[in-house]
């Protein structure tokens, strides 16, 4: 399975639609305090299934929809999508090997999940990601401040890594 | 069930020990399953002990050395099942030089062996140069979030004026 | 007691307010005490919105915003009371270079002004550059630790070699 | 109060006598990762009274204790001692307005502190720091990673910040 691209509309700061495209390799993300980087990994995580708002940095889930600035008002729409290439035939609703699965919510409505074009449970977002051993809390995805946090934790709470691993 | 697990974490334990003194250029590392007999029940312990020094608990570590520790082992997580993207998002903020050095040193051999796609965000001009590919976010307009895709040059200066 | 704390937590709001617009260019931040009426009882909720950006919960705003809202809280507090010692290990960490050349005019304009001391571990060139003097921790000897006083460019390879 | 002179002898990685001067204005303090910056903040906190092996980044006390190396032997004893000047009158055992303050810790038999080589207890340096509106735990004593801990704090944790300043 491969990760090709990350499409952003009305999600906390990326307002505007914002297509990030993912290649091969080593892609560096740069930019000054607060202008949106770690939102996009937000992004990333969110459309993979993360159903925490503590996850998203937020109170609830509602605070990823975009939340107004001093110039424009507040949305009450988000939506993110991400394209996927060369995944398992028997993926579902997967076409010729692409999927181009969506995540949308709507203010106090919660959030629906698509997968090209067609209406799909959270269940099966989870099992589409866990037989490629990632996940909205996979490993490999290390948030900010996340990287010490193996280290402090217990034991008991380092499993999921071994699990995920096997 | 169990084989498999026993058989993961020999990998990872054998992977993490070989990452752990490449990156500290010496020293020992390894893991162990504690609190109970059974794999399905038990704890991962993390046994670290830089170049010179001595075995002893993980807290007395560095903050630098923590960060090295972690992406140690994240990395034996990803070799020994390899996910399709990996999202770091400013790990080398507790690193000095020379250690941003050795991380994208790594990142660089294991991104040349395969087609797996690695999101880098970083401040430090070390990392951003080791980069195939950079994107800018910047906020032009307060408040709003926009993507675009920069050379290295005008990474710098995206750096410096902020 | 109870017109002491209140009359301490005034000052600390305004010199909190100010110094965050300061270091912020811009956009307000203040200190309100939530769950009781009496100053004893009460905790210190913070509020801080910066410029262009709309006031939110604080867990939203970036690793580098809630950085700088927090130092420009501790200096409120040094301000309001004076130390007669502060001590900052790699606060500048998180933080992009503008916003560590800002926080650095701000700790030199604020020891100008009083004896006070101020101890600052870095990583980073830039806050090096501005320190009166230096100090340098090495590991000759592996696991044993040297204090040696360095200048600026003997510290510049003490980061590259590390 | 002025902090002057610290002296650090079997502390962590300090196990040779080292003494850090401190001025008036910015020191800066630099070196690899590992080499023991924060070790020599971890004294400053120790001498000035911290009670909890936590803060100390250890599971017990005597983990503040030289611990040994490759090269050389672990040691029993640990002591520091703090230099200040134009301390107040009637602060305990100065002389001249001026005092140096010693904590010296030996293996399983817990630590002692002195004033101008007479012995105090522990409630003395405490008092000492309290009126000087700084001490173990001093909001102006950011340690490694401890500058956001403010911004997660819960408000009831943030109390202590109101009481130093008053
Ligand atoms: N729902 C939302 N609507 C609008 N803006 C939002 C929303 N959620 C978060 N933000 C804004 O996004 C900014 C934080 O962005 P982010 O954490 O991505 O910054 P960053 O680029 O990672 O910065 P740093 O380098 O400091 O880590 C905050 O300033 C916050 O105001
Ligand atoms: N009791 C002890 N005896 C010997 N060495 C110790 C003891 N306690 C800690 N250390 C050593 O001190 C080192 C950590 O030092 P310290 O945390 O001061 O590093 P640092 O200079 O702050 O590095 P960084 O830049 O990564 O934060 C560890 O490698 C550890 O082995
Ligand atoms: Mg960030
Ligand atoms: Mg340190």
């Amino acid at each position: 399975m491969d990760f090709v691209r990350l499409r952003l509309y009305g999600f906390k700061s990326f307002v505007e639609p914002t297509e990030l495209v993912i290649e091969p390799g080593l892609t560096g993300i740069v930019g000054p305090n607060g202008c949106g980087k770690s939102n996009l990994i937000d992004g990333l995580r969110w459309v993979m299934g993360e159903t925490s708002a503590r996850q998203m940095r937020g109170r609830e889930m509602d605070d990823v929809i975009f939340g107004g600035s001093a110039g424009r008002p507040l949305r009450n729409v988000a939506e993110i999508s991400l394209s996927l290439e060369n995944v398992p035939r028997d993926a579902v609703h997967s076409e010729g090997g692409e999927i181009t699965l969506s995540r949308r919510i709507e203010r106090n409505q919660g959030s629906t999940y698509s997968i090209n074009g067609r209406d799909v449970r959270a269940r099966d977002v989870h099992l589409l990601f866990a037989d490629q051993a990632t996940g909205a809390r996979g490993t490999t995805l290390v948030s900010q401040g996340g990287i010490g946090e193996v280290i402090g934790a217990k034991p008991a709470q380092r499993r999921a890594l071994l699990e995920e691993a096997a | 069930g169990r084989e498999r697990l026993l058989a993961a974490f020999d990998v990872i334990n054998k992977h993490f020990g070989t990452l752990f003194t490449r990156l500290f250029r010496g020293g020992h590392a390894h893991l162990t399953l504690v609190d109970s007999d059974d794999p399905f029940e038990a704890g991962l312990e993390i046994m670290a002990s830089p170049p010179g020094k001595r075995l002893q608990v993980l807290s007395l570590l560095s903050g630098g050395e923590q960060a090295l520790t972690a992406i140690a082992l994240t990395m034996a997580v990803f070799l020994t099942n390899p996910a399709p993207i990996c999202v770091l998002d400013e790990v080398d903020a507790p690193l000095d030089d020379q250690n941003v050095a050795r991380v994208c040193d790594l990142l660089e051999e294991i991104t040349r062996g395969s087609a797996t796609r690695f999101l880098v965000v970083t401040h430090h001009p070390m990392t951003m140069a080791r980069m195939q590919r950079l994107f800018g976010v910047t906020m032009v307009e307060r408040g709003i979030s926009q993507l675009v895709s920069v050379d290295f040059k005008v990474a710098e200066n995206l750096r410096a004026v902020g």
